[in-house]
């Protein structure tokens, strides 16, 4: 795991809790906002439930810690998207909380409905982010959700040991977290 | 510097789906290594730069495949898990031309590698 340059956390009272909210003028059409949401509720709840933090949509998007949104090309950050595939998304270190992802994409939440070879699962991509949000760089674990590539039309959702750790050294362990499930689970998955 | 025909001979992998309308055209660059001069290699450079593998480029970027470009693959190879060979062969160039994330991979200052 690997973090930014001096460890940038989120620093707020405990229980720590951070708001999230979608941009209500840089979305995308084809999605439903049900599936969106569920998304990313899940996105954020994998990595809830391995630290003390807690997440929660928030209606305000100006006031929102984390703020969601689908822009194309250079869209005022220094870091313009490139259109279908290459580049698919990106998010800043904490607490900036800007959370962007590449409108270009084909993005999906269930590859039996969208059909395109070029399609991106939104989860999967949505939970690497989190991990940025979070204040973890890129990993060189190939399994981890921080390693920065994705295969269109694969889903990679679980978080890793390698992620777990990078993530408890920041923020501290979820007391309801057991080392042990994951690393049952990530056996059988190796296997 | 290869002919397109070799491609679909030494890999599956470059000619899957998958492949990233972006970056396809790095292709060319198969088994490219220092010395090399390939038109196109200036873009590659870029995409090093883009993340975190090049600190500078020079105005006039080249096409020449030069230390600073080897360099830059051995850094790469090595914090993505690849065999180290500083040339852009088959495995490398699979993992350039896949869609990522648009944040740099080298601003760690602490790594564990399990």
């Amino acid at each position: 795991f690997a973090y930014f340059p001096g460890e940038p956390r989120w620093n707020r009272p405990n229980p720590m809790s951070l708001s999230y909210a979608f941009s209500p003028d840089h979305m995308i059409s084809y999605l439903t906002a049900s599936d969106m949401r569920a998304v990313f509720q899940r996105a954020f709840s994998r990595w809830a439930a391995v630290i003390p933090v807690s997440f929660y949509e928030a209606q305000d998007y100006h006031s929102a810690d984390v703020k969601i949104g689908f822009y194309s090309g250079d869209h005022g950050d220094g870091q313009p998207f490139d259109g279908v595939l290459g580049v698919l998304a990106h998010a800043f270190s904490p607490e900036s909380g800007r959370f962007h992802l590449d409108a270009a994409e084909t993005w999906a939440v269930d590859f039996g409905n969208q059909k395109s070879r070029m399609a991106v699962d939104l989860e999967s991509v949505a939970t690497h982010e989190i991990g940025h949000v979070l204040g973890l760089g890129h990993s060189s674990v190939k399994e981890a959700i921080m390693y920065p590539s994705l295969i269109p039309r694969t889903k990679k959702v679980d978080l890793r040991v390698d992620d777990v750790e990078g993530v408890q050294a920041l923020y501290g362990s979820n007391p309801n977290f057991r080392f042990s499930s994951l690393l049952a689970s990530e056996t059988s998955s190796n296997q | 510097r290869p002919s397109p025909g070799s491609l679909t001979e030494k890999s599956t992998v470059l000619t899957a789906d998958h492949i990233n309308a972006t970056w396809h055209q790095f292709q060319k660059f198969l088994d490219a290594s220092t010395g090399s001069h390939v038109t196109g290699l200036s873009e590659l450079k870029k995409y090093f730069k883009l993340f975190g593998y090049i600190a500078a480029l020079d105005t006039n970027v080249t096409d020449t495949f030069d230390e600073r470009l080897e360099s830059a693959v051995i850094r790469y190879q090595s914090k993505l898990g690849l065999p180290v060979t500083g040339k852009l062969d088959l495995d490398t160039l699979s993992q350039i031309m896949l869609p990522r994330c648009g944040m740099s991979d080298t601003h760690e200052l602490h790594t564990t590698r399990h």
